[in-house]
């Protein structure tokens, strides 16, 4: 049987809000390790990877492989139920038919019990190879959010170009054009408003932004996102959640004619 | 969807 307490419920909840818009129905991968979940948007263009390791939660216990086929639609309807700092407790049998999530105020007495009815989801796993990236870019999330907004209000897509120190993203629309540049910064007394660009060949790929801006609602569950790209792969885009738990998302780059 | 690549033709399946 599964049992998995998360301190805070609002982790759940922000992962949950951050996917639900790009996949629907999916398998939430529960073994010893923790909870993975991994999922392609329709369209086969993004891929959604989240790993909540066990260490995230206290106490966790997962004696066999349990898939949990959820609908994104219905885990957030009951998600909404918990208060962000409830404690969530997320129960399920060895062969469950639901899943049972508790949610405990800690300053009042107050227990709240819901199920949710599971689905059977036939989903493929796609094998992500281990790849050294051309260049790995470590920034802001809010910056990173704000730049695929304001950058989509012009264009469908924007080409991410790195160099040494700097990298630029740059969008050409009907009305017009736009770049952002930001370059390597680090400062001690603003540490969360750095910038590094590791890079170790140039590399200029170009991306949908409706998709990035997708993978930004993520950005309330890290100060900082990553993006690593090489040339004619997909982009990696990472928020690094506690004890060594992610939520990641490829995106396909597109192609030139 | 021309233009835009398939995250399948660089994830292979399991």
């Amino acid at each position: 049987m599964l049992e998995a307490r998360l301190e805070q419920a609002s982790i759940l909840k922000k992962v949950v809000d951050a996917i639900k818009d790009l996949v629907q129905d999916c398998n939430f991968d529960c073994n010893d390790s923790g909870i993975a979940l991994q999922a392609m948007d329709n369209s086969h263009v993004a891929l959604v990877s989240m790993m909540l390791k066990s260490d995230t939660f206290s106490p966790f216990r997962c004696d066999r492989n349990i898939a949990l086929g959820i609908n994104l639609n219905s885990f957030q309807k009951v998600l909404r139920c918990a208060q962000n700092e409830d404690i969530l407790t997320l129960k399920a049998d060895d062969s469950p038919d639901v899943v049972s999530l508790v949610f405990e105020s800690s300053e009042q007495d107050r227990i709240s019990e819901y199920d949710i009815k599971l689905m059977d989801i036939d989903q493929e796993h796609l094998g992500i190879p281990d790849t050294e990236y051309a260049a790995t870019i470590t920034m802001p999330s809010g910056e990173f959010q704000r730049i695929c907004r304001d950058l989509s209000a012009l264009s469908e897509s924007v080409a991410i170009e790195a160099e040494k120190n700097a990298v630029k993203f740059v969008c050409n629309g009907d009305i017009g054009n736009g770049a952002i540049s930001l370059r390597n910064h680090s400062s001690v007394e603003k540490p969360e408003q750095n910038v590094n660009i590791e890079l170790s060949e140039p590399v200029a790929l170009t991306f949908s932004l409706k998709y990035l801006v997708n993978f930004c609602k993520a950005s309330g569950l890290s100060g900082s996102v990553k993006l690593c790209l090489s040339n004619e792969v997909p982009l990696l885009v990472e928020y690094e959640l506690a004890s060594n738990s992610y939520l990641r998302f490829y995106l396909a780059p597109k192609i030139g004619d | 969807r021309p233009g835009q690549g398939n995250i399948m033709n660089f994830f292979g399946k399991k």
